[in-house]
């Protein structure tokens, strides 16, 4: 059976920034990213889950040195929002499995989440696409995850984080 | 300049699930998907947002034929966690842009975004990767919006979804 993981990757000079308690309807996710595109802030991940009681919240990572722009940005929207907050928290590191065999095995993402818990690592956000699951935790813990990972999917050394 | 996005994919027969109000601690993520790895249920994407007051919520989205048996494990699950509760969809279609040349252009999401905006489709989650961006939107709009985006991007066929 091929690996179903084949690479780690740590990007640990993130940030991320939530702006919460927006309305859940057409146009919102829209004018929050053109915002951001147009005063050419780069966002990493992009990560809304269910909205509850008519409001949602949208978090995205980002470098740390695009998070006072970015600030100054979400400023402005959340004044079109009555109600909407903006929280940000700039020691994040995202940490990722990647490799192509992952989808046929349900395991994976499970074994990835109980790697970090026996390592006393608290999961923040989670990502994932067919071949990549994406976790963000604290900066301070971004090396002992990538070690941890490493082990626990038996590879050798670190890969150059994938395009994927 | 290449084109930023070189497909639109569409998975029509999904529905997703949120566990909420489960402990914000490690360990919480690795008993949830290993119970659902152990009950073989294969899931799409995984999608934990920012978390509040010290309790989280996670979604994700799987099969629609995998919503029952998924459902007994969550059931199960909810009883360690006293608050939390749980909600499912089955109505549910994800939508993507995928293409290498969009982590350059920061514009790309928001142009994804506004473009269901303009069709009146209101965005349920949001995933991205590095070359893939997802929206999870009412099953009865996938077709609706599939047509939108390749317009938008300018794209000819559309491709079959890509492994990314
Ligand atoms: C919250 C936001 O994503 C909203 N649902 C939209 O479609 O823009
Ligand atoms: C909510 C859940 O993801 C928790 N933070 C964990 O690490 O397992």
């Amino acid at each position: 059976r091929e690996k179903a993981v084949t690479g780690v990757a740590l990007a640990d000079e993130q940030a991320k920034m939530v702006i919460r308690d927006v309305p859940d309807k057409p146009g919102v996710a829209a004018t929050i990213f053109s915002a951001l595109g147009e005063n050419k802030i780069n966002v990493d991940m992009i990560i809304q889950a269910t909205q509850k009681d008519g409001t949602n919240s949208i978090t995205f990572t980002l470098d740390q040195d695009d998070l006072k722009p970015a600030l100054r940005v979400l400023e402005e929207i959340a004044k079109m929002y009555s109600g909407s907050k903006i929280e940000y928290n700039d020691q994040i590191a995202k940490v990722s499995i990647v490799g192509v065999g992952m989808i046929s095995q349900p395991g994976v993402a499970a074994k990835m989440f109980k790697t970090l818990a026996d390592n006393g690592i608290n999961i923040e956000l989670i990502s994932t696409s067919e071949i990549k699951i994406s976790c963000a935790i604290a900066k301070a813990q971004g090396v002992k995850a990538v070690n941890a990972l490493h082990k626990a999917f038996e590879l050798d050394t670190v890969r150059q984080p994938q395009l994927v």
